[in-house]
């Protein structure tokens, strides 16, 4: 890979508590075009998870790209994928980079 | 009002 090339993470989130417990900015047409976590809250999911952090950009939601989403969009996937009874887990694909690949 | 502020939107889940 090139030296600006950033490297994404496929990062699984247990539903181990009864919040995601985490807080996204961003969103198409703002200047973070893809959300990224400012948040990570102590005993929520996330948090227990331990292996999300603030500053990451999300790429994608189970398998969902969140680009070209507004900001209320990409947080309704989000709200899904945690509620859905269909998985006990949520996977984020993230990149340390600031930046809209 | 005046126009919604995205670049302010944070969202807690």
């Amino acid at each position: 890979p090139g030296l600006l090339e950033p490297t994404s993470t496929l990062v699984r989130v247990a539903k181990s508590a009864g919040t995601l417990g985490i807080a996204i900015e961003g969103g198409a047409n703002t200047r973070q075009p893809l959300p990224r976590i400012v948040t990570i809250q102590r005993g929520g999911s996330a948090h227990n998870c331990g292996q999300l952090k603030v500053g990451q950009v999300i790429l994608e939601v189970n398998g969902v790209s969140m680009r070209g989403r507004e900001h209320r969009d990409a947080a309704r996937i989000i709200a899904e994928a945690f509620k859905t009874k269909e998985r006990d887990h949520v996977d984020f694909l993230v990149t340390e980079f600031n930046v809209a690949l | 009002s005046p126009p919604k502020d995205y670049e302010d939107e944070v969202t807690f889940f």
